[in-house]
């Protein structure tokens, strides 16, 4: 038994060129760096022949496995001699036994042989389903390498690209995600987390769209790859295979989707929406003379309303008057408040000025929404400065308005060189 | 004012007395005059009652705390109620010539307005000289003076007659408003009757006269700075014509020596540049 590490040698049979000896076995086996192959060829052959070797032969093996049986110096239809091709290992080992019978008639010279380590191309050698990368397989001599398209990373175990896909957080009250590159194939070896984060007081549904291929087993639960839903800090589901899990109703406004893939499978992923519901508020009713926006036909929390009412009439709210309020669905399902009343807008009386004077347009002296009133002076000596003759109107805004003055107000004063007492008349005399 | 009547509360609610009192003087010196209420804030009066008595040329208002306002006063003895303002600003006209009362007139501003009431009104401006809607006053139309300066002629103290603003004598003074209507004298016999004097005196255009012939009715010591009002035929309004300025040496109210006002009309634009920066 003869070892043989070295990237290239020769084997000869034993006493080569001289006739080998009777019952002789010899064994060499050859090794050379992985990464590489042994390539061996024969420069010169001559065995005794038998039928089938059964006397004299060289066996070439790999791991046991038979590349060749040679005998005899030349073809014949049961013998085979190497000639000039060369014979190539599988892999970085090929073994090479010499034997010999008790008889050797014509004294044959036996072989002379030459072995070389030769490159292996891993990346040509594999079939497409036994690839050796995930994406690209880069050849050099004595191994190969993986890399992956721009956005993965090689894994750990230097073959598989995996994505870097977690920590992605939703927080809007509706949305959706997909697996990487859905519907193309996912990525392996990787686990996505998505979160969806709302408000509390809303609860989140998922919906998987109907096309969903995620690598399952027949037998097994989702040992391969799996989508797990975990709402509320309990799992909800581990999903695999070609069928959508469909809608899936959480309760819970924290939800954490992972998508778990190993290392191998061709499968287009997943993708799916959410959405949220609120806890329902009771449908409110406007109030009269106002009016609700928006109007629904049903209200969830988080939805607000804002009530105003129609023009000349505001909205009391205890001992305040308002333009408009807001009512917000709370997340128990109640409003924040009752709906205000409208109130018709009342101006109040109005502020007189000095020496000044009013009258009401209608006889009830009214000072509501629309009432009218006009100023005027005490007295010919006085005058409303501006001199305005249109009267004040209680607008919608609850302030009295001229539509010369706008809110402010004339003064009363005196015509220059009025006395307050006449100068006595004189007499004719 | 000479043969005049006692003006009731009411008659002349632009007519205010303004008390002054003049520190440079040695000794200082107390007198008062009159104006003319144009505004909440603003009085017309001559300028003559509010210029201080220096040595020199110049002429130099006097310090607005040296002033005070009476408005709606009736009878002197009732000051404390009335309404009173102090003077943030005095406006001596720019060419006012102390020594022949050209151009006498001035403006004060009231330190805060005054309300107007019955008894404080103000005063109509006329029409600016030229304009003749309000003509300036035509000889022998008559106008109305109120004041309470002297008001008896033999109590006048006659070294004090070329400046009838001075005194405040209490003995020679009226106590209520005293009123008299004077007619306007033509212009020429104004010139004339002073032209006749020992004296040159100086009627200028910015002047006119008004009393009788006769006298025994005038303005007197005491009356300067007040409004000779006319009354507009149209509207029943008052305009401020005239402003008390001077008269003759001798008593107020003798024959043919009119009493000397200022001509208002003529400084109708100088008012309302002020009036209107307000």
């Amino acid at each position: 038994l003869s070892s043989a590490s070295e990237m290239y040698g020769t084997v000869r049979s034993p006493n080569f060129p001289e006739a080998y000896p009777r019952d002789t076995e010899l064994r060499w086996n050859i090794s050379v760096p992985r990464g590489y192959h042994v390539q061996l060829y024969f420069t010169h052959f001559d065995l005794e022949p038998s039928y089938l070797c059964e006397y004299d032969f060289v066996k070439v093996e790999v791991e046991e496995v038979v590349l060749g049986l040679f005998c005899g110096r030349e073809e014949s239809d049961t013998e085979q001699v190497p000639g000039m091709g060369a014979l190539s290992s599988s892999n970085n080992l090929l073994s090479l036994l010499f034997h010999s019978d008790f008889s050797d008639q014509e004294n044959h010279a036996g072989f002379l042989a030459h072995y070389a380590a030769v490159d292996v191309d891993e990346c040509q050698e594999r079939s497409d389903e036994e690839q050796l990368c995930d994406h690209f397989c880069h050849n050099f001599i004595g191994g190969y390498y993986c890399s992956c398209r721009y956005g993965y990373l090689l894994h750990t175990d230097n073959r598989t690209c995996r994505v870097e896909c977690s920590g992605g957080v939703y927080r809007q009250r509706s949305g959706g995600f997909s697996s990487v590159d859905h519907p193309l194939p996912y990525p392996k070896s990787s686990d996505c987390s998505y979160s969806i984060q709302v408000e509390e007081g809303l609860v989140v549904e998922l919906l998987f769209n109907p096309t969903f291929d995620v690598e399952d087993h027949p037998d097994l639960p989702c040992p391969y790859d799996y989508v797990q839903v975990i709402a509320g800090g309990k799992e909800l589901g581990r999903y695999c295979g070609g069928r959508s899990p469909g809608r899936v109703v959480t309760k819970s406004h924290l939800v954490l989707v992972n998508f778990h893939t190993d290392d191998s499978g061709d499968n287009l992923g997943w993708s799916l929406t959410y959405t949220t519901t609120g806890s329902q508020c009771p449908v409110l009713l406007s109030p009269a003379n106002g009016l609700l926006n928006p109007i629904q036909s049903e209200y969830s929390f988080r939805d607000h309303v804002l009530v105003t009412c129609l023009p000349g009439y505001k909205l009391r709210k205890g001992e305040e008057y308002l333009d408009h309020y807001q009512l917000d669905c709370q997340k128990d399902g109640s409003w924040s408040s009752d709906v205000p009343q409208c109130q018709m807008v009342d101006c109040g009386n109005p502020e007189v000025p000095p020496l000044a004077r009013v009258v009401f347009g209608s006889h009830d002296n009214s000072t509501r929404f629309g009432a009218t009133m006009q100023l005027s002076c005490e007295g010919d000596a006085f005058q409303l400065q501006p001199n305005i003759t249109s009267s004040y109107n209680c607008s919608e805004g609850g302030i009295w308005t001229n539509s010369e003055l706008g809110t402010d107000l004339p003064t009363c004063i005196p015509v220059c060189g009025l006395p307050s007492r006449p100068l006595a008349q004189q007499q004719r005399r | 004012v000479v043969g005049g009547r006692a003006a009731p509360p009411g008659l002349v609610p632009w007519q205010v007395l303004l008390a002054v009192e003049d520190a440079s003087r040695v000794p200082a010196a107390r007198w008062f005059g009159a104006g003319a209420l144009l505004s909440e804030r603003w009085v017309l009066t001559a300028a003559h009652v509010l210029h201080s008595q220096r040595r020199d040329a110049s002429v130099v208002p006097l310090e607005t705390e040296h002033i005070t306002v009476f408005l709606g006063l009736h009878d002197v003895r009732d000051k404390h109620h009335s309404t009173r303002r102090s003077v943030d600003q005095v406006l001596l006209h720019p060419d006012f010539q102390p020594l022949n009362y050209n151009n006498d007139i001035a403006l004060l501003r009231l330190d805060r307005p005054v309300r107007f009431t019955g008894l404080i009104r103000p005063v109509c401006l006329p029409k600016p000289h030229g304009q003749d809607d309000w003509p300036t006053p035509l000889p022998n139309t008559l106008g109305l003076v109120a004041g309470w300066g002297i008001s008896s002629p033999s109590k006048a103290s006659s070294g004090l007659t070329f400046h009838p603003s001075l005194t405040s004598d209490p003995n020679t003074t009226s106590e209520t408003l005293q009123y008299v209507k004077l007619p306007v004298v033509e212009q020429a016999e104004c010139e004339a009757s002073y032209a006749s004097r020992s004296l040159a005196y100086n009627i200028t255009r910015n002047m006119f006269c008004a009393g009788f012939y006769e006298g025994g009715r005038d303005t007197c010591l005491g009356d300067s700075g007040g409004a000779f009002v006319m009354q507009d035929e149209g509207q029943q309004r008052w305009a401020v014509f005239g402003l008390v300025s001077w008269g003759g040496p001798e008593d107020c109210g003798s024959q043919r020596v009119y009493g000397v006002y200022t001509r208002v009309s003529n400084y109708i634009s100088w008012i309302l540049t002020h009036l209107d920066t307000d």
